[in-house]
């Protein structure tokens, strides 16, 4: 094998009734598309940082997944999202936690890991640096979806009849 | 959460995982995902992976650096490594979630303790699947 590649979108107690036709297409186009991205990549002789920063930006970009655009929401109803990326040839690793304003978090790990000499940024000071970086910096309305704002009233409903219940 | 594993012909293996965390997360909860050794690990010698799922316990066992440990010192296959962190050591815990992998002979693993994983895998030898269910 010269060269292989796999990608996921998340994993959870999912059955197929959850979903309708048209939407199991969509995740199943998603993904393919993601595929098409990474195997042009590696089969053009390109490196396997390059193939998983690009698929991981596509997904990032496409609200089907909790990830960038479609990511959820905390409890303050703001995304906060995570990312990171290690390079398997010299253990090399970037990571961004709990940021809120950058488009692509994982692109925001790579420079951490290809800019800085440090490992893992948080929060404002992570988003600073890769601002400085020549990262997409968005207003933090890029990330809404009605998906996940929906599921997050349902989980504020839930927590709120219980301390009802408690009361 | 997102994931991506590559081996490259160079034989180079690199690892990357994205997530926007758990709905209604509190206190500045961080999962695995950006935990180097927890939800994403890639190493030349062994392998790259990417975790999803309930974040807190692959942070307790050390997922992704236990699949490449396995290999390394215990000279498991990662089909091997990865179904015993994941359906073993991790479901004992009641840790639910999957991995993908990937090894530096291009092998691939995509392994899961739940019912469903979005996921998809390509190799130049033509070989490719897009799957959402476990079965």
């Amino acid at each position: 094998v010269e060269w292989a590649i796999a990608i996921h979108g998340g994993a959870g107690n999912i059955n197929p009734d959850d979903y309708t036709k048209d939407q199991l297409s969509a995740y199943n186009q998603a993904l393919g598309s993601a595929l098409e991205i990474g195997k042009k990549v590696l089969s053009q002789g390109g490196t396997s940082l390059d193939a998983v920063e690009q698929v991981i930006r596509y997904m990032e970009d496409c609200p089907l997944f909790n990830a960038g655009k479609g990511a959820v929401f905390n409890h303050d109803g703001k995304n906060e999202m995570d990312a990171s990326i290690m390079d398997g040839n010299g253990l090399r690793a970037g990571a961004v936690a709990s940021v809120g304003d950058i488009k692509n978090p994982i692109s925001a790990a790579r420079l951490v890991m290809d800019k800085s000499q440090h490992v893992m940024m948080v929060g404002k000071g992570a988003s600073k640096f890769a601002r400085s970086q020549g990262a997409e910096i968005v207003d933090s309305s890029y990330f809404f979806t009605q998906k996940s704002w929906d599921a997050l009233q349902k989980a504020l409903e839930k927590e709120n009849s219980k301390d009802k219940k408690m009361g | 959460t997102v994931g991506c594993v590559a081996l490259d012909k160079q034989g180079n293996l690199a690892a990357g995982t994205s997530t926007g965390g758990m709905t209604n997360k509190k206190y500045g909860r961080v999962g695995d995902s950006p935990i180097i050794g927890a939800g994403t690990y890639a190493n030349n010698n062994t392998c790259a992976v990417s975790a999803t799922g309930h974040g807190e316990y692959f942070i307790r066992y050390s997922v992704a650096h236990d699949i490449s440990v396995l290999i390394e010192y215990k000279g498991l296959s990662l089909t091997d490594a990865s179904n015993l962190v994941v359906n073993d050591k991790l479901k004992k815990a009641e840790g639910q979630g999957g991995i993908i992998a990937v090894d530096k002979y291009g092998n691939i693993s995509l392994t899961m303790n739940t019912s469903g994983m979005f996921r998809a895998f390509a190799n130049s030898n033509g070989e490719e699947g897009v799957a959402i269910f476990n079965n």
